[in-house]
């Protein structure tokens, strides 16, 4: 609801005449981007939580980021991957704080093992230690 | 992520369409195509999961000793658990597998088996459900054996396992000697037999899974029942039921494309 009353607010924003003796501060520079401004999340997914304990046996759950927003690249035709965090670098670069770093670079993630039943109450014991997120994103 | 809540790490109620995609990513990185539904006895857990739950620990353990020294306490800790425990060896097979898998003892109640195995005791096993291209690295079949009553406590048994290589309609079904190992009959504790050649055979020919047998002499060679001889079968406790583990190998990375 917080995003809806933002939303709201910028709407009725667009409407107010622009000042425009005040420069583009940084609030402002990617204020019409501000509702979709790409940010990561951090956060604790249980399992517990999830009504999944009763299969999941562990771990109880795991860390996990997120990213919402702009973050998905628009890739088109004439923008690949690569020199589209060449962009996004050149604009961090100009304001750190509005963008988050971007990465294209293949991720390496940490090893996990999750314990398991399967339908036939067998137990699984699975390494996920090879685990590459080969993705452009917020990371 | 790893296996630890992060400090600082929000905890907060997930909303309905995160639960779906956090649900949907979580099955898509276990390979699984939905929700397992197990059937837990009143919600605890038997043998094979407590025995794995340890193998769980010991990976987590050595992961987080890696970063804090933290192998110590665990070890300490695990003088103190109940049975399973999974031995020096197991934790070396543990070290070389990408997955480790338990399964349950299928045979639920003791068949009749003709008068000269009357004493036999049948387990099967279901490994159908493993994913292509694992290799088993190593297996064994698990039997708990309880202190027996005063009748043999001073004699010897002989435990002999063998893999069920043929069924016949009318006669004897023929067996294959995997091993034969002598106890004593006040012994107690987990016994573990090396499968790993039957479980490699059994993955690669389904058909031929016909389980094992498990037979037992006192130092006379009079048969008894593996009750009598104190094995816990599916009537013992929980924590006690036999089970089969095996050990696998992956070949090839998994890259998964972002969602």
């Amino acid at each position: 609801s917080a995003g809806g009353k933002r939303r709201q607010q910028n709407r009725n924003r667009s409407t107010q005449p622009q000042d425009g003796s005040r420069g583009p501060g940084p609030a402002d520079y990617n204020s019409s981007d501000q509702k979709t401004a790409c940010r990561r999340h951090e956060l604790y997914v249980s399992f517990r939580e999830l009504g999944w304990q009763d299969w999941i046996i562990a771990p109880e759950g795991y860390a996990a980021n997120y990213c919402d927003g702009e973050c998905s690249f628009p890739l088109n035709a004439h923008m690949n991957a690569t020199n589209h965090a060449i962009v996004q670098t050149l604009v961090h670069l100009m304001n750190p704080e509005n963008v988050p770093k971007p990465c294209c670079a293949p991720t390496k993630l940490h090893a996990i093992s999750v314990l398991y039943f399967d339908d036939n109450s067998n137990v699984i014991l699975k390494k996920y230690k090879n685990m590459v997120v080969r993705a452009c994103g917020c990371h | 992520g790893n296996n630890d809540a992060q400090p600082g790490f929000i905890h907060r109620r997930l909303r309905t369409h995160e639960k779906r995609e956090m649900q949907k990513e979580i099955l898509s990185i276990l390979g699984l195509p939905h929700r397992p539904r197990p059937h837990l006895s009143h919600g605890k857990y038997n043998s094979a999961p407590l025995f794995m739950l340890d193998l769980y620990n010991t990976i987590s353990s050595e992961e987080r000793s890696r970063v804090e020294g933290a192998l110590e306490r665990y070890q300490s800790m695990r003088t103190t658990r109940s049975p399973p425990l999974a031995t020096n060896q197991e934790t070396a097979f543990l070290n070389d597998a990408d997955m480790v898998m338990s399964f349950v003892n299928l045979v639920e109640y003791d068949r009749e088996l003709s008068p000269q195995r009357r004493h036999h005791k049948e387990f099967k096993f279901n490994l159908s459900q493993i994913p292509e291209g694992e290799a088993v690295t190593a297996a064994e079949f698990r039997l708990y054996k309880e202190c027996v009553s005063r009748a043999f406590r001073n004699d010897t048994f002989l435990l002999r396992v063998y893999q069920v290589v043929k069924e016949h309609p009318d006669r004897e079904a023929d067996l294959f000697l995997l091993e034969s190992r002598r106890l004593w009959a006040a012994e107690e504790g987990w016994l573990e037999f090396d499968i790993t050649a039957t479980s490699n055979l059994w993955v690669m020919s389904p058909a031929h899974n016909l389980g094992l047998q498990v037979s037992v002499e006192t130092s006379s060679g009079q048969s008894i029942s593996s009750k009598e001889a104190g094995l816990v079968g599916r009537d013992g406790a929980l924590e006690k039921q036999p089970f089969m583990v095996a050990f696998f190998k992956v070949s090839e990375v998994h890259i998964r494309t972002a969602r």
